[in-house]
């Protein structure tokens, strides 16, 4: 399994 | 002129502790409404997020809304120095680059004052949607950390299955499997004791221990930890802080490769 990045879920505001 | 004050530098110390292992550094934004923190771990695999309101400060004062950048390692040694019924103000100018923590004993004899450097902190800023999530639980935080600490021994990784008889947290691994299940509880006595489960839809998700390790270490800020999931969209884990906030901690889903 991979760990993906919270940056992936979230958006840069 | 930013000045906060906390009658008691027990709740400030409690908190650095649940965010000083996570993060090295952190930008605390002050407004009239409040401390807010939001920052990710190194890796940038789970995100911390603090909310103190400013009504529940004993003193609160933000006449201009101000970032300050902070050392938290820094900022945990100063919290060393004071005692726990010591009363705290955080006192900062505008546009300064320095915060000043005063520390004043409960007989007013001593009085010590601590002046930090800021620093300028290139945060990147995520906004957090509003998810209604499947699966809601509740339950006591001290149980939690025993269970986050007990499967690490076993993966790197945890399950948590939860369905609306109960939530199972499993973990397996070369040296066997460990399966702890906990049912809602069925007549609550003790409001902190209890285990509430509200789920729309079961779910399955995967995460690694040493994250959901690391967020235990809110446990000592409130008898109760909430777990919120939905599939595929990162775990929700809150503390209360009494009436003054909250901590959130949101960590992703493993997924297959």
């Amino acid at each position: 399994m991979t760990q993906p990045s919270i940056t992936s879920f979230f958006n840069t505001r | 002129m930013f000045e906060a004050r906390l009658m008691n530098a027990t709740i400030l110390k409690k908190i650095l502790d649940a965010v000083k292992d996570l993060l090295n550094e952190g930008t605390f934004d002050c407004s009239d409404s409040g401390i807010q923190l939001q920052a990710m771990d190194n890796s940038h695999v789970s995100l911390v997020s603090l909310t103190l309101r400013s009504d529940s400060f004993d003193k609160f004062r933000c006449d201009r809304n101000l970032s300050m950048g902070m050392n938290l390692g820094t900022m945990a040694k100063i919290l060393k120095c004071a005692n726990n019924d010591d009363t705290v103000t955080i006192k900062a100018q505008d546009n300064a680059d320095t915060v000043t923590f005063m520390f004043e004993s409960q007989n007013h004899e001593k009085v010590s004052d601590y002046e930090m450097k800021l620093m300028n902190l290139d945060q990147e800023h995520l906004g957090i949607p509003d998810t209604d999530y499947s699966c809601v639980v509740r339950m006591p935080s001290m149980e939690f950390a025993r269970i986050c600490r007990d499967l690490a021994q076993f993966s790197e990784s945890m399950v948590i299955c939860c369905t609306k008889e109960g939530v199972k947290f499993s973990a397996s691994g070369d040296l066997g499997s460990a399966n702890v299940k906990l049912a809602q509880t069925s007549n609550v006595d003790k409001e902190e004791e209890a285990v509430i489960i509200e789920m729309q839809e079961p779910v399955t998700l995967t995460f690694a221990c040493r994250y959901l390790n690391a967020f235990t270490k809110a446990t000592p800020l409130c008898n109760q930890v909430q777990l919120s999931m939905s599939a595929d969209v990162p775990l929700v884990v809150e503390y209360r802080i009494s009436d003054l906030g909250h901590i959130r901690y949101y960590l992703a889903p493993k997924i297959e490769e």
